[in-house]
């Protein structure tokens, strides 16, 4: 009877079955509402972000916001190891994480964190590359497209110049980096699925 | 629930955080 909200920013991923569903999503909400702040933060910091109307800095943050916190938690995931540290401190297993009900998300994440992990990446360009997440959101809603755009090649083009000016006997990197891309979006929707159920159904 | 983010609350503290930052620059 016991609820689970399995996400390494939730300070207490398993609550008892006499809490009800509203106290255990408000308690979580509290626990990823500082880390949508900074996602914010981040966005504000990006140069020509805040020349976007609100309305579209909204909606890019909307579909943007757990794509740019993936990658910036990816290394909670230690996939040697198979198991993941929750912000609370804590490490979990991935047969405890499967007990919890995770299931094929938990190993899209592990997944995408590996092969992240893989390329190396310098904060920096890290940061550079959660940018391009950003601006490389969901366009539903959108309202003018040609800006986004223009932004989102500005960032592709510095991203691009930074990883082959540092790595200029590597051609493969920068284009194995746009392809986490697509991966991130996959992932966005099956997470927000996740979460929907939870509401829906605890 | 066909817009994620508006039903996770999601919304509501991405305009808080962007507002914020308004209401800072004018003061």
């Amino acid at each position: 009877g016991a609820k689970v909200l399995a996400c390494p920013l939730n300070a207490c991923p398993v609550a008892p079955a006499s809490r009800s569903s509203q106290e255990v999503w408000d308690s979580f909400s509290q626990c990823f509402t500082p880390a949508v702040r900074e996602v914010v933060e981040f966005a504000k910091s990006i140069p020509g972000f805040q020349s976007l109307s609100q309305h579209d800095q909204v909606m890019l943050l909307k579909s943007g916001t757990f794509q740019v916190l993936m990658v910036r938690f990816c290394s909670l995931f230690d996939a040697k190891e198979r198991a993941v540290t929750f912000l609370n401190g804590q490490t979990y297993s991935l047969a405890s994480l499967r007990a919890l009900g995770m299931g094929s998300l938990l190993d899209a994440m592990f997944d995408f964190s590996e092969k992240l992990g893989s390329m190396g990446l310098e904060p920096d360009e890290m940061a550079l590359f959660m940018a391009v997440v950003l601006v490389s959101a969901d366009r539903s809603g959108i309202v003018d497209v040609g800006a986004v755009e223009q932004l989102q090649e500005n960032l592709i083009k510095a991203l691009r110049s930074l990883i082959t000016s540092r790595r200029p006997d590597d051609s493969t990197l920068f284009p194995k980096l746009l392809l986490r891309l697509p991966d991130l979006r996959t992932l966005n929707n099956h997470h927000s699925d996740k979460l929907l159920a939870f509401r829906i159904d605890p | 629930f066909n817009d994620p983010a508006n039903n996770l609350g999601l919304e509501d503290i991405i305009r808080k955080a962007l507002m914020g930052n308004l209401e800072e620059r004018q003061e």
